[in-house]
């Protein structure tokens, strides 16, 4: 169990550090397994640097920052053995309109490599426009949910709508 | 096996039986503030066993059941079905043999309480039967491929003891 | 210290009531102290039903009804006293655009009643549009961050680019 | 009183002298992902006398000198510099007689650690000083008035006994 663990890191770390890269366009992150030398015990502590910016604990990011680093790791995690779907429920909340791009190809580049289907739940217009299909949800009767297709081009209308 | 659809029945707001259709790609969901878009979600982690309260908003499994509005009475039962299709054959031996695979979930209020009932293709199983068919697939309900709202947040916040638990997600 | 507490509880539960209906066009919510019949040892529980919706605790509704409902609370708090400046840093981010609409309409009301001063960091194209003026972040040089007044129209630009 | 400006020297990732002014109404802050814009609140804190590690982030007050990049060497000081009118007179009697006040706060590290010096228009005070003067206002550094980025989450999923600290802030 303990090799297990190891060999489950060493796998989620080389595909953290890759995928970190592609999602900041640079820089360089890395995990460690700290606080003991028993992998069962030890805890995760995560280091990363954006292009041009120290090393440091995700921890002294920047709130975006700090975000789109976790779902690198999730995505590391996730990339060690791919699941048939993954549902991503508004991950993309604190992230500005350069990140949610490289966030949207990265998924692209994703759902080719390994055939998962994605769901993606977002308020984000710039999400919306790089996905496949949009599937709307309204409350057209008060507390009762309709699913709707969405036409790409209305999409903004529809989440902002009441 | 590939997920294709997900039929939710009275399943919090989701009263009317709906088809949310999981198609190739890229599928994106939108909708205003509590339209109903996580409920989707949290239909998906149901319906493949998710037991822990914590993950699933509400005190109880009754949490899930349509409680009415000021129009529509509440229900007394709450049902979603997951569609897999196996043609590839990639499913557990005791039900490789199917092209479709339907997994469904009831829960029912009774005067002695709630009760989940599972099937696999019409065949009534126990909740741990579910559970271990979607770890062969490595896709269970906790599975990372499944982040659910604010989970980005905590895993942030996390002790680093608890971020380890992530990995052993992978291993 | 006790009865100050009650009194402190009395208004900001006022208070509370109030923004709750503004911020979501309708409604009710309300604070309860529970746990225990001493104030000073109680917890703060959060009631709350959006129009058509049953009272229920906050915890059972969406993230942005939840988001909406602390911000209420929030608010509350400091109408119950207001501060000469009120920052607020990226609360609108889990928000759309009909709640946006109402959360900066009721900023500018506090602004009116209270003359308080207020900073809002945000990434919403929507709430740049309804401020009084506009300050951007850059870091042209990695790492060194720059403060520029930012034209309400180039906004959108600003908030995207890297 | 009124708030009317905030200097950051050496401040994070302010390290050219800038000055942030606080106008009338509502004024916003925009820009891309980690360019610094949750620093000017943390600096605004900070001058006003926040102490918890927890709440400013970094694991030491250093944490708030500008730590260098490729381009640029590392300092050994960071000065935060908050102006207030007080032409109508509010403040407290030992500060009330001049039309403007001028908070400083300054961090130098040493060989044998890090100093925060405090000055009240230009004179040296104590932590404490600066405090009570904005408890004065009711505007300390945790004020409810001051939202840290992720604050609104900590209050949705915070036990129902540290919710109730907040209205503590009221009393
Ligand atoms: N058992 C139930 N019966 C009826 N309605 C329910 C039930 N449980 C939850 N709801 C309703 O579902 C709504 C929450 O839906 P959900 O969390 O999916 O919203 P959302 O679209 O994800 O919103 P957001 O964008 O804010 O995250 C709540 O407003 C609640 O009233
Ligand atoms: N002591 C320091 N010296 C130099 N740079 C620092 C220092 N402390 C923090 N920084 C930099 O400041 C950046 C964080 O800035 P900040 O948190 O204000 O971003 P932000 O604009 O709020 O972003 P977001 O929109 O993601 O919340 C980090 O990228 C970090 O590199
Ligand atoms: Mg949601
Ligand atoms: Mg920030």
């Amino acid at each position: 169990a303990r090799q297990r663990l190891l060999d489950a890191f060493e796998t989620v770390n080389n595909n953290f550090a890759d995928l970190f890269k592609r999602l900041f366009n640079g820089g360089q992150a890395e995990l460690r397994l700290i606080e003991s030398d028993d992998p069962l015990e030890a805890g995760l502590e995560i280091m990363a640097s954006p292009p041009g910016k120290k090393l440091a604990s995700m921890s002294l990011m920047s709130g975006g920052e700090q975000a789109l680093t976790a779902t690198a790791l999730i995505f590391a995690v996730f990339m060690a053995n791919p699941a048939p779907v993954c549902v991503l429920d508004e991950v993309d909340a604190p992230l500005d309109d350069a990140n949610v791009e490289r966030f949207c190809r990265l998924l692209h580049e994703m759902a080719q490599e390994t055939e998962t289907r994605f769901v993606i739940i977002t308020h984000h217009a710039l999400t919306m426009s790089r996905m496949n299909r949009l599937f709307g949800v309204t409350m057209i009767e008060r507390g009762v949910s309709q699913l709707v297709s969405v036409d790409l081009n209305k999409a903004e209308q529809l989440a902002a709508a009441e | 096996v590939k997920f294709t659809n997900v039929r939710l029945v009275g399943f919090k707001s989701f009263v009317e039986p709906t088809d949310f259709e999981i198609r190739e790609g890229l599928t994106g969901i939108v909708g205003p503030n509590g339209c109903g878009k996580s409920n989707l979600l949290e239909a998906l982690r149901w319906v493949m066993g998710a037991t822990s309260a914590k993950a699933l908003r509400g005190d109880g499994m009754e949490a899930v059941i349509f409680a009415g509005t000021s129009m529509r009475p509440s229900r007394n039962w709450a049902e979603v079905i997951l569609s897999l299709d196996n043609s590839d054959r990639s499913a557990p031996a005791e039900y490789n043999e199917h092209d479709t695979l339907e997994i469904s979930r009831r829960i029912i209020r009774k005067e002695e309480g709630t009760q989940s009932v599972y099937r696999i293709n019409q065949k009534e199983v126990r909740a741990k039967d579910v559970q271990l068919l979607f770890a062969d697939a490595s896709s269970g309900a906790n599975s990372p491929a499944l982040v659910r709202q604010g989970q980005i947040s905590e895993l942030i916040s996390a002790k680093p003891q608890n971020r380890r638990r992530l990995l052993e997600e992978a291993a």
